[in-house]
């Protein structure tokens, strides 16, 4: 079980609260708002009403001996920065950030952060990637150039069966999970005999360039 | 190419229209704030100033020809409740609305939004899996039951070759792509001689169940 404390109770740092807190973990949340304080009460081990821009209050909350501080205090760039600033000051050993923009997230990087979130931005990529190529519903980048995605079948494959088109051989591609929706049923590692509907959401991995040229079959 | 409406320039907003703008696809604008339509202007095709919650306002913007509206209005739910409703009364045929919180969420699809998103809830559960696992530096959920981790080796696993360890039969996992960090490189779909270091980066597929096991070596 490990100590987080979670500087902020915006959407970001409500989840968190509450998904540590369920997983077991000792969890400090603050904020300066008595109603988000209120609200993770019943959450959280310790629920501390602060402006985290004040080092003198910050530094009687133990941050050092947190696995973790995470801040997520929205807006208010130069909040972050500072409440980063002071916490490596403080000998915070791993501290988290979720950042507006990448610009800010450059600054928080210089000044300390050990990593740099972005929710949003990384959630706008995932929406823009699925709008923007047809019958794809999810996509995941896995690694330069590598990714995993969620595809309604193309025409050419529905009605064949996966040992037919042997995808790895042909395309560079593998598909690792099959959702079929009716009735709803995940078949995980498919074997070759499976054959695919039109009702099938197929999970695919490999190349970018090999997943595009499936696409288009 | 396709034609979006993006409804509130937050965070998520931004990066929307920069996403989709980069993409090749058309974007409207849309926000009551002149700074922030002054930031999107060099990056969309419309850019308009109005108060998403005035019905008239909205009706003279073309809502129906559009692919999809995206509203992501911020912290007023009641104000992109309200947007929702209206888009839906005026044909618009795919509304994709950022919720602040389940509840919220369960509010938006009754009154006609295709798909809600949680940019922060789903964030937050991806860095409290993270961080509940020692070694998982990532963790995507593909299926029920049935995730990615990308996992820093454990000690069991260091120094032996993946045709040795037979990872698919013996754990009923499988190594999608392996990610080198000295010299940096990714390995996608790695071979059976291929050995493992303790710098490397598992990217890593199966039952949420056997994911576990293989994190226990
Ligand atoms: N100096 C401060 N000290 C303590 N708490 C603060 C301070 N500044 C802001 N906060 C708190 O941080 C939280 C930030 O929430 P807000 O919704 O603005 O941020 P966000 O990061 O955009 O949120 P979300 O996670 O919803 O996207 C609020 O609860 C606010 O009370
Ligand atoms: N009624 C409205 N009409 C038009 N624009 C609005 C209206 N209400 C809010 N907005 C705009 O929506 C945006 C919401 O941004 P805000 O950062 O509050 O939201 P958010 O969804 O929490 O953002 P983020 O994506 O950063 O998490 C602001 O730019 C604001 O000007």
């Amino acid at each position: 079980m490990k100590q987080f404390a979670v500087i902020g109770l915006g959407s970001f740092g409500y989840y968190l609260c509450k998904q540590l807190s369920e997983r077991g973990h000792q969890v400090m949340a603050v904020d300066r708002s008595p109603a988000k304080i209120e609200s993770v009460q019943h959450l959280v081990e310790k629920a501390v009403l602060a402006d985290a821009v004040d080092k003198e209050t910050l530094s009687k909350l133990g941050m050092a001996d947190m696995d973790l501080v995470i801040v997520c205090l929205g807006d208010e760039i130069d909040s972050s920065i500072l409440t980063t600033l002071y916490l490596k000051e403080l000998g915070a050993k791993e501290i988290w950030v979720k950042a507006m923009t990448e610009d800010h997230g450059k600054v928080l990087h210089l000044i300390g952060a050990s990593n740099v979130i972005f929710p949003e931005r990384d959630m706008a990529e995932r929406v823009a990637y699925t709008v923007s190529h047809s019958n794809v519903l999810e996509h995941i980048p896995l690694a330069a150039g590598h990714s995993i995605i969620e595809l309604a079948p193309p025409s050419g494959l529905i009605g064949r069966t996966l040992g037919e088109l042997d995808l790895p051989r042909r395309y560079g591609v593998m598909v690792l999970v099959i959702k079929e929706l009716v009735p709803e049923n995940v078949v995980t590692m498919p074997s070759g005999s499976y054959r695919i509907k039109d009702s099938d959401v197929l999970v695919i991995t490999g190349r970018d360039r090999d997943l595009k040229r499936l696409q288009a079959l």
